[in-house]
């Protein structure tokens, strides 16, 4: 299990935060849509974009007050499982910003959010396999 | 002279996680 995302609140997810996009162009990150992602990947180079399953959401063991999210990870569906803050916000393709607590999402962030749901497809980022 | 305020900006990459896919387990 991946350790827990930092418990400080990243300010990267304030609404309003200023996000730089692979293309040089500057967003909020509310206003993001899928395409700014697949875009800024496909300009970075060194990086790709995963589609990540949600396949299991469950209050972790090991650290109280953390949820596990079990996803399934690219084109080798290989199984990964990290321990986040309830209101951490995932991208969801096609759907935006989506957290397991969207309330605490919306009080410590400002951002709105859906419900993180099993089924749900993530954006998530990994290293471009060297050809 | 009011000092410019910076404002903060990130990169797009620290918003998703980085889940890497040869992990497993």
């Amino acid at each position: 299990v991946t350790p827990a995302a930092p418990t400080n609140n990243p300010s990267h997810f304030m609404k309003g935060a200023i996000i730089q996009l692979a293309t040089g162009e500057l967003k909020r990150v509310e206003d993001l849509q899928t395409q700014d992602f697949v875009r800024s990947a496909e300009v970075s180079g060194g990086l790709k974009i995963d589609s990540s399953m949600v396949m299991d959401i469950r209050p972790s063991q090991q650290r109280p007050g953390l949820v596990s999210l079990h996803f399934t990870v690219g084109e080798q569906q290989s199984k990964v499982t990290i321990d986040v803050p309830p209101e951490h916000p995932f991208f969801v393709f096609g759907q935006g910003w989506s957290s397991c607590s969207p309330e605490r999402t919306a009080q410590l962030y400002g951002l709105t959010c859906h419900h993180l749901q099993v089924g749900d497809m993530c954006v998530s980022i990994t290293l471009q396999q060297q050809q | 002279n009011v000092e410019p305020r910076s404002v903060p900006v990130f990169p797009w990459h620290s918003l998703v996680p980085f889940l890497d896919s040869s992990q497993s387990g």
